[in-house]
């Protein structure tokens, strides 16, 4: 464990922390995507399987509960708490699951590590992974406030991706033979993903005015 | 190669 992947997993759990804070105690989940929330629900049950058959560490086992706890409950409130569900921006949330669900389906039954269920879905949660967050980055585009939370969500999030890549620099630099060719393509992927968000919301911060994403 | 599986990132 390095400072970066340590940096990065924080970084990640304070964006879901963020995300329950404004759900559980603001009782909100305006500009929150649920797609978005739902292939992070999918990644999350189909990259862990592994807790059923390796045991890694209990930091391991701990966070990955977490991840997974967190993200059916967030996807649980969002569609069926009473109050939370009607701040939900259903119809400015139009993209499509099985646009990003299917292709990547096929990505991994060719690319993949090995040509067995548990690395082909493990793969498959790379791939989705990747582009889970694009529904959030529409979603954005079109909300015309964003509220601090939502934006400091998704800041956290892109955080999370950046950090990780200074991990996997400083493994593959400090560690024998650590190469992980999918993941990495797939992280520098997802992170590209968050540039233009991380642009405008660095913007915003340093002209101190609200953070809105161009049409 | 055995390590080739071990994953242990999140």
């Amino acid at each position: 464990m390095n400072i970066f992947r340590l940096a990065g997993d924080m970084t990640h759990l304070a964006s879901v922390l963020v995300l329950l804070l404004k759900i559980h105690t603001i009782k909100s989940c305006a500009g929150i995507s649920l797609k978005t929330q739902e292939l992070y629900a999918i990644t999350f049950a189909t990259r862990y399987l592994d807790l059923f058959t390796d045991y890694i560490s209990f930091y391991n086992t701990v966070m990955k509960i977490i991840f997974l706890g967190s993200s059916f409950s967030i996807v649980w409130y969002m569609r069926r708490h009473k109050v939370v569900r009607r701040s939900y921006d259903r119809d400015q949330d139009t993209f499509r699951h099985f646009f990003l669900i299917l292709p990547c389906l096929l990505l991994a039954t060719f690319i993949n590590e090995k040509l067995t269920a548990k690395e082909v879905l493990w793969a498959f949660s790379l791939y989705l992974e990747a582009v889970a967050i694009l529904p959030q980055l529409v979603l954005l585009q079109r909300t015309r406030n964003i509220d601090n939370l939502t934006g400091q969500y998704v800041f956290l999030l892109g955080a999370y991706r950046a950090l990780y890549i200074l991990n996997w620099i400083y493994r593959y630099f400090t560690e024998a033979r650590y190469v992980h060719w999918i993941t990495w393509i797939c992280g520098v992927v997802q992170t590209l993903l968050y540039a233009d968000f991380f642009y405008y919301y660095f913007q915003s911060w340093k002209k101190n005015v609200k953070l809105e994403l161009p049409a | 190669d055995d390590d080739e599986g071990v994953k242990d990132e999140l």
